[in-house]
């Protein structure tokens, strides 16, 4: 899956993604990419964010909409981010998820749930700061 | 000075990154970056996870999900179990574009994408058909079914339901890394 949001130079969101969902899924599964709000969320008044990962399990805890109200109330975009991780951490701790979150003022960050084989989630940026698309990558949580 | 604009996106796929950067470079707008940069992995599947040929369902199909959504007016375009069109997230806009609907599903889907000129094609390949068939010499293992008879850790279907439901609890099975994810 790619999950994907943009700020462009006058702070106006945008959010998606596109997938073919998970290897030998039942005929008719759709799994969190599609879901406003779960697979990706935008609203220009407080960020954006997109997930990716068991889809049937982050459909039902809405994490980009979920991301995008903590930064509404301030958090960072990281913070935001690892709060929606630990919220299905407590219900589902094997899952495999991670998430990205940017705020209003271009500030970005990424959170993920951390598995034996699955320490480190990468993620792409690219803001006027950087001269090139560049490779970032987080710790689990 | 601000660090706007900005293209955040899942997984290293740099050239959706530069993709969508490219649109909003060319005067495109946030949205049009976001269906740029889908739209590149689709083309070039990434890592599988997106586009034709990855990911066969129990039949063998590819089938795509995706979505658009713009902050500015919360205006949102989505395909689930999208059928035999490439271009999901193009679809995604048009649905966003020409419909005051959120989303579209199955072969309703495919009939609406069809009616806006996208190209009815088999989204499998050679590797989605080796894959799907490994699969079934494997039993239909791992499989995403329950409670029925035959056994679904050890037979592939069809399923029926079990008469006694066996309580062990587990409303969902924590597939963890590498079993498959979206």
């Amino acid at each position: 899956t790619i999950g994907m949001v943009v700020l462009d130079k006058m702070g106006h969101t945008a959010a998606g993604t596109s997938t073919n969902g998970i290897k030998f899924k039942i005929p008719g599964r759709v799994g969190d990419s599609p879901i406003p709000g779960s697979g990706a969320y935008a609203d220009d008044t407080a960020g954006a964010a997109a997930a990716t990962g068991d889809g049937d399990i982050l459909m039902r805890f809405l994490p980009s909409y979920q991301a995008v109200e903590y930064m509404r109330r301030g958090k960072d975009p990281t913070t935001a981010c690892q709060k929606v991780i630990a919220r299905i951490q407590k219900y589902f701790p094997n899952f495999f998820g991670a998430v990205i979150c940017a705020n209003v003022t271009g500030g970005y960050g990424a959170a993920c749930n951390k598995l034996p084989a699955f320490t480190q989630f990468s993620f792409m940026v690219y803001n006027s700061l950087k001269s090139q698309p560049t490779e970032e990558k987080v710790d689990c949580i | 000075s601000s660090p706007l604009p900005l293209v955040l996106n899942t997984w290293p796929f740099r050239n959706a990154t530069e993709a969508a950067w490219k649109t909003l470079a060319l005067g495109g707008s946030s949205l049009d970056a976001v269906e740029g940069g889908c739209a590149s992995c689709e083309v070039e599947q990434c890592d599988g996870t997106v586009g034709f040929g990855g990911s066969p369902d129990e039949s063998g199909e590819t089938t795509l999900d995706a979505m658009l959504m713009e902050g500015t007016t919360m205006n949102v375009g989505a395909v689930g179990d999208l059928r035999r069109i490439k271009n999901a997230i193009g679809v995604a806009r048009k649905v966003l574009e020409h419909t005051t609907h959120t989303l579209l599903v199955g072969e309703s889907a495919t009939k609406f994408a069809q009616s806006m000129g996208f190209v009815d094609e088999d989204l499998s390949t050679k590797d989605s058909r080796a894959l799907h068939s490994d699969w079934l010499a494997q039993n239909c293992q791992p499989n995403y079914w329950r409670n029925v008879i035959p056994d679904s850790s050890k037979y592939c279907g069809p399923y029926k339901p079990r008469s006694v439901f066996k309580q062990d609890g587990s409303i969902h099975k924590e597939t963890g890394y590498g079993y498959g994810h979206d």
